[in-house]
This record gives structure tokens, C-alpha cells and sequence, in this order.
């Protein structure tokens, strides 16, 4: 099927788990489904993607094309972009806030 | 979306900052420490801090220089991809900033050079050591990915500036002086007088030894050096509070805050006496041998009013140590049981040992006790041959100086081992950690750093345990299922 394999040829640079892998690690996709081994929608993936898609000012395709496949390849920080990821952040500090709240 | 702030911010005037292993070879350390200052300058000239250059364990923010697997449980990567990243304001590594030693830094090098301007990462990083979190608006300086933002004009992009003025304010002008005389005041460093920390060794990576507001639960790096209290903005009675606590955690008993219990020894059974005396902010411990007593009264700690070293089910009896006891729970029992010796039940621990730091009972039905660098699997009540072994043994890093909780997950029945920050996973069949961590213990949401111990309840629960409190786990969303549970008494000592 032509369409088929063009499109996995898209991810000749990348295969999909290191794209699972860039997107939890930068706080797209929940990390934890690493250790409970739970299963993803691909609703959830297509929503990851399009976040990251639309941080990184590119247009909002939900499928890991050339340019998103660019931008995770780019040098960056890492720190992941999720502004409620508390993984840098002391986590007792988290629940202070929290039960002063 | 614009800027983000992370919620924290540095409460003291002058917040200081220290590069902790100046003896990175390919780097030239002053070049370095001039581009640090420079970045934390263009900071200050737009908020309302201000920043002091140390060269001891104590600064706020240390820079440190870095590969691959480096303690924190984000490894690095190798050139390219990851090029550096800090953690947000707080007390043990918060603020810290780490630098790929992999990638090529460029110092001084004009713009169209090949290669990643310190000095533009740096920005960056110190960006989310102040409390900034990732901007996508794509000229700030805050944009995740790697970009010149800042040439050398006199203002930063307006995100950035409104983000760092959002938790500083704006830098205060100074009147009666003439205001463009005046530079912020982080471009006068001074060079700090404390005298210079000892020679690191060399023979592996230097981990800053970072300090904590007294907090009575941090205690340990991963690689098992512990937190010096600090000067801290914290108040006495909090920092005399944390002493006690970390005393409580390492000092033998004293007979002020604990029952005192008769136990009866074998004659044959020749017992050290132990006296312990706390001046101000010191405990001492002295040890003497005596002749042997018929009995002697041996003190324990106060089961309603202690953390525990560990807690775990062994033949499906709940079992709790701390110091060198052990209370072995009977459910159907109304009252606690009177502990006793836990060398009087489990033989061939070492006579001098202190505490446990962990212990479980594994698939095959083996009890692996972890104390310092080393385990001890036992078959019943009796040491197996050969040991204890190293922690090397099983895949641990060397790095790690402690076991803090083992525990056989009630999700997936897999063993877990946690020290510090990091946690691995271990494959009771090769006897191996698997070879995809340490992860960083954030992954276990709500649960924080450097517990006690953890375990799996007969009721199918896993349980952690930090301080005199617990958290019950939600396996399935991958976080804590309340919130936290001040005292462990109650409801496993039977207070």
C-alpha cells in the first residue's frame, strides 16, 4: 500500500517510540504509563503532538511530519515545557503549596 | 502560550551561586565564571535581585558541568539534542543549573562559529533557576529550543522581562544617585572569603553537596552525602527542630523521650553500654564494654512517636525496624507486641550495626536486607553463604551509598528499589537492575524524594512511608491517593 509505506517512511529518521519518548520527556504525554504500562488512545498521541506542534510555532497536523520531526531534533533544554510539570521543581515544596492551599 | 512562572522564587536579597567543578579540563574555568556573572547580570538588571559569586557548597544556584548519567535522574545525551537544564528555586538541587560537558561550548567565539554560546544557554537555564518556565513565544529567551536571544542589546525580549518582573518586580531605581552611574549591584562580585573546599576527588563525577532549609526529611544525595544545614532564612526553632530530628534519625536513645524496657540477655551475651551525651548541637556516642550484666535495661525507640527504618510483610506478618528493633505485628493482636533485637531473630547482621535501611522478602521467599553499601539475603532466620555483596552487585551505581525503600509493587508485582532522587527497577531473576533507569522518583507523584520505606499491604496497596507519616498509593493514576498521613502510629503501631 503506497500510502502506507510513504508514510512510514516519514519516520525513517525516527521510529514512533522515540517520538513517545521525546514527548513524555518534555512533558507532552504522561510519564508515567512507562512504568503502569498502560495503553494510549491515539487520540492522546495526535493531542501530544499538536501541543508540542503548537509551542514550537509549527502548524497543528497531529502526525509527526518533516517539520515536527525537525523541530525534535533541534538542541534544547531540557527541561520539559509543560508549565505544571513539577519534575524540576523539589516536590515537598509541591505539597507545602499545596496544603497551604 | 507567554511566559510561565513556576510558582517558586529566591526569598533572600542576594542569592548566591558557586561553579562547582572548575576542574573541567576542555573549559577554561574564569572564562566560565566571567559568562556565568554576565548572564545572571542581564537578569538583574531587569528584576529586582540580586546575585553573589561563591566558591563553596553553600551558593544557592550551583553550576555544574556534566554527562551522560549524573545523579539527578535526567541523564544527558551526548552532543546535540539536550544541551543543559536547571531546576527551579528550592532548597537541596533546586536552582541548580547543569551543563552537557559533551556538547562544544563555545566561549568567545564571534555568532556564526560553529557550535552552542555558553552564554545564550546560560541565560536560559538561569531563567528557570529564578522561576521561569518554557515561553513559546519564539524570539524570548525562555523558547525551549536553542536560539541566539539576546545580542548584547541593552533590554531583553519583552516576555522574558515581563516574566522575570512578574515574580521580582522591577529593578528599584536609586535616587540621589545618578541613575545611569549606577549598576545593578550583581556587577560588583566579591570574592567571598570563605576559604576554598578542599580538592575534590577526581576518580568520579563531583556531585554537589547541596544544603536543605531543615527540612526534617532530606537527608541524603543518591550518592549518600548528607545536607549541612545552611544559612538559611529559616527560623531557629525550624532549624533547631530539623537538629533534633536529624538526631532522632542517627542518634542511639535516650531515655528523656522513650519508654525504658528491661531485656533480659544470656549471660554468654556480653552487651556494650552505651552512653550518649547531646551538648548544644552535637550528639556524642561513647561506646565502652563492661562485664557482662544478667540483664540490662535496654532502651527502644518510642513506637508512637518515631519514623520507621522499615516496614514490610515477611510470611505475610507485618514486620517494623527502626534502630536496631523490631515489632512483629499480629493482626488478630489487640496491643503492640514489646519488640526486641532484631539480631535476636535474624543471625549474621553485623554486632555493630546502627539501623537497617531497608529490607523485603523477595519472590523466592529470601529476606534481603540492605544496610549501607552492602545486602544480606537471608533463608529464614539465617544469613546465606557468601554473604553480604556489594550494591555493585546488583547494577546499583556505585555512586549510591544507601538503599532507602524496596518494595514488590502491587501493580505489576515487580521489585523496586529507591535512593535519594532515583529509583530503578530489579529483575529478581537476573538479579539485575533493568537497564532503562534510575528514573527520577518524580514519576511517583506526590511522594518527594529520599523516603523511608515503602511497602505492599495484605490489603493489595502500596504504602510510602517519609518521616513519622505515610502516603496509600494509587497504583493506577500513578500518584499519591491522599494526602499525607501525619502519623504511622495509629495505624500500624496500633497507638
Amino acid at each position: 500500500k503506497p500510502i502506507e509505506r510513504e508514510r512510514r517512511s516519514e519516520a525513517k529518521f525516527w521510529d514512533y517510540d522515540d517520538s513517545q519518548k521525546y514527548l513524555m520527556q518534555f512533558g507532552y504525554l504522561e510519564k508515567s504509563n512507562i512504568e503502569t504500562g498502560n495503553l494510549r488512545t491515539i487520540e492522546e498521541l495526535e493531542q501530544a503532538v499538536r501541543s508540542l506542534q503548537r509551542f514550537g510555532g509549527l502548524k497543528e497536523t497531529g502526525t509527526v511530519d518533516e517539520e515536527t520531526l525537525a523541530l525534535m531534533q533541534r538542541p534544547r533544554c531540557g527541561a520539559p515545557d509543560d508549565k505544571d510539570s513539577l519534575d524540576f521543581r523539589p516536590s515537598y515544596e509541591v505539597r507545602l503549596k499545596r496544603s497551604r492551599s | 502560550r507567554r511566559y510561565v512562572i513556576q510558582g517558586q522564587k529566591w526569598q533572600n536579597p542576594i542569592v548566591t551561586y558557586s561553579l562547582v567543578n572548575q576542574t573541567m579540563s576542555e573549559l577554561d574555568a574564569g572564562q566560565v565564571r566571567r559568562i556565568l556573572h554576565e548572564a545572571l547580570g542581564l537578569w538583574a538588571q531587569h528584576a529586582n535581585i540580586n546575585f553573589r559569586e561563591v566558591y563553596s557548597t553553600d551558593a544557592d544556584i550551583q553550576v555544574m558541568f556534566a554527562r551522560k548519567f549524573h545523579g539527578d535522574g535526567y541523564n544527558f545525551d551526548g552532543p546535540g539534542k539536550i544541551l543543559a537544564h536547571a531546576f527551579y528555586p528550592g532548597t537541596g538541587i533546586g536552582g541548580d543549573a547543569h551543563f552537557d560537558a559533551d556538547e562544544k561550548w563555545l566561549l568567545n567565539e564571534p555568532l556564526d562559529a560553529e557550535g552552542t554560546r555558553l552564554f545564550d544557554v546560560a541565560v536560559h537555564e538561569f531563567g528557570h533557576s529564578l522561576g521561569l518556565g518554557h515561553s513559546s513565544q519564539q524570539d524570548a529567551i525562555m523558547f525551549p529550543w536553542h536560539h541566539i536571544s539576546y545580542r548584547g542589546k541593552d533590554t531583553i525580549p519583552e516576555d522574558d522581562r515581563l516574566g522575570i518582573q512578574s515574580i521580582y518586580g522591577p529593578r528599584k531605581k536609586i535616587y540621589g544617585k545618578n541613575p545611569e552611574r549606577h549598576t545593578p549591584s550583581t556587577t560588583t562580585t566579591t570574592t567571598t572569603t570563605t576559604p576554598a573546599p578542599p580538592p575534590r576527588p577526581t576518580t568520579r563525577p563531583y556531585y554537589p553537596v547541596k544544603n536543605t532549609t531543615g527540612h526534617p526529611w532530606e537527608g541524603l544525595y543518591p550518592h549518600g552525602r548528607p545536607y549541612t544545614t545552611r544559612r538559611t532564612t529559616t527560623t531557629t526553632t525550624e532549624r533547631s527542630h530539623h537538629r533534633e530530628d536529624e538526631e532522632t534519625r542517627y542518634r542511639t536513645q535516650l531515655p528523656a523521650t522513650t519508654e525504658t524496657t528491661t531485656v533480659r540477655h544470656r549471660p554468654h551475651h556480653r552487651p556494650h553500654h552505651r552512653t550518649t551525651t547531646t551538648t548544644a548541637m552535637t550528639t556524642t556516642t561513647t561506646t565502652t564494654t563492661r562485664r557482662p550484666y544478667r540483664h540490662r535495661t535496654t532502651i527502644h525507640p518510642n513506637p508512637c512517636n518515631t519514623s520507621f527504618d522499615a516496614i514490610t510483610l515477611i510470611r505475610n506478618e507485618l514486620f517494623i525496624f527502626k534502630d536496631r528493633w523490631l515489632w512483629r505485628m499480629n493482626e488478630n493482636d489487640l496491643h503492640r507486641p514489646t519488640p526486641f533485637e532484631i539480631h535476636r531473630m535474624f543471625f549474621g547482621l553485623p554486632a555493630d550495626f546502627e539501623r537497617i535501611d531497608t529490607v523485603y522478602e523477595n519472590k523466592h521467599q529470601k529476606i534481603i536486607f540492605f544496610i549501607g553499601k552492602q545486602y544480606y539475603v537471608f533463608n529464614s532466620q539465617y544469613l546465606e553463604p557468601g554473604y553480604p555483596r556489594p550494591l555493585t552487585d546488583l547494577g546499583l551505581p556505585d555512586s549510591i551509598e544507601r538503599i532507602d525503600a524496596a518494595l514488590v509493587w502491587s501493580h505489576n508485582n515487580r521489585t523496586y528499589l529507591y535512593s535519594g532522587r532515583l529509583y530503578w527497577k530489579f529483575d529478581e531473576d537476573t538479579n539485575r537492575v533493568e537497564l532503562d533507569y534510575p528514573r527520577d522518583m518524580s514519576m511517583w507523584r506526590g511522594i518527594g524524594y529520599n523516603i523511608d520505606s515503602a511497602f505492599q499491604y495484605r490489603d493489595g496497596k502500596t504504602y510510602f512511608f517519609k518521616g513519622r507519616g505515610y502516603w496509600r498509593f494509587n497504583d493506577m493514576n500513578m500518584s499519591i491517593a491522599h494526602e499525607y498521613q501525619k502519623s504511622s502510629a495509629r495505624r500500624w503501631m496500633k497507638c
